[in-house]
């Protein structure tokens, strides 16, 4: 399947979420997604990678208007699922490739990760669908990202 | 935005590699994934969390039928990146609701996190895109995890 880079995006009005050292047994993830949703708090990414001695950590973008809310909640959810503890960082961005047939080419990816790296711009989250690859960095490099994966997947060219 | 889940999906011809102790420094995601797209391996799910301490880890899913040649590769990789380690899951299943409108309705990652959780299927990994939102698990539950997920969503009814 050719793969077909269409557009460049980005969000700046993401905040990310860490819930750390969670207890990695079934019903924990409904517990805190529950909890969000109950308190009406919108979330974009939920990133959790595999877990190692019976504990993960826990990852997810909300509003920046829901920072202050989102930590009261999650200070209470920590406490109740016996996790490590709960940390915000707001100066992030989330910029994302899109397209089609993107999961059969690691070389997209590679080439969006190399085009990154170039500029010094280090990444801190990743997440993949078959229509996008989503980057997570600092929020002050987010033209720049922009700019250089535009160039990347000529899309100057095509607009 | 009202949201549509409009189709369960699975995979069970995925396997899960995880790079631990990454360095957490620009150049590092670019050199492991133009080595793996350099070897013609597909990669489908990639999850990178935020780090500590200058290191994180590193998930990606593969065909199954790569999983000796990806393990090659990697071992190289890591020696080459000063990376603790890589090791390889394979009993495992990707299981995702798809839909619209997902993203605004943490709502709708309760309800099938809570819907995996009563049948006591622990979730390894968690990614999420507008129109997906996918969970990493045993492969001896998928057929399980497919149908409560069908009855939650109501799919049955809607056939
Ligand atoms: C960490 C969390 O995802 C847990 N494994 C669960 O299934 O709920
Ligand atoms: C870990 C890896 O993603 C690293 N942060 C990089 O930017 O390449």
């Amino acid at each position: 399947e050719k793969v077909v880079v269409s557009g460049v995006a980005y969000d700046k009005n993401q905040v990310k979420v860490t819930v750390t050292g969670v207890p990695d047994k079934p019903g924990v993830a409904a517990k805190i997604f529950n909890t969000i949703s109950g308190a009406n708090v919108i979330v974009d990414m939920i990133i959790q990678n595999i877990g190692e001695g019976g504990l993960t950590d826990m990852s997810f973008t909300v509003p920046r208007t829901d920072s202050k809310k989102i930590m009261e909640v999650m200070k209470k959810v920590v406490a109740e699922i016996g996790a490590k503890g709960v940390n915000l960082k707001e100066d992030i961005a989330k910029v994302s490739i899109i397209g089609v047939g993107m999961r059969s080419h690691s070389g997209v990816a590679a080439r969006m990760f190399s085009a990154l790296a170039k500029e010094g711009i280090n990444i801190m989250m990743i997440s993949t669908s078959e229509i996008k690859i989503s980057c997570v960095i600092d929020a002050k490099y987010t033209e720049l990202a922009v700019r250089v994966l535009h160039e990347t997947f000529e899309m100057d060219k095509a607009a």
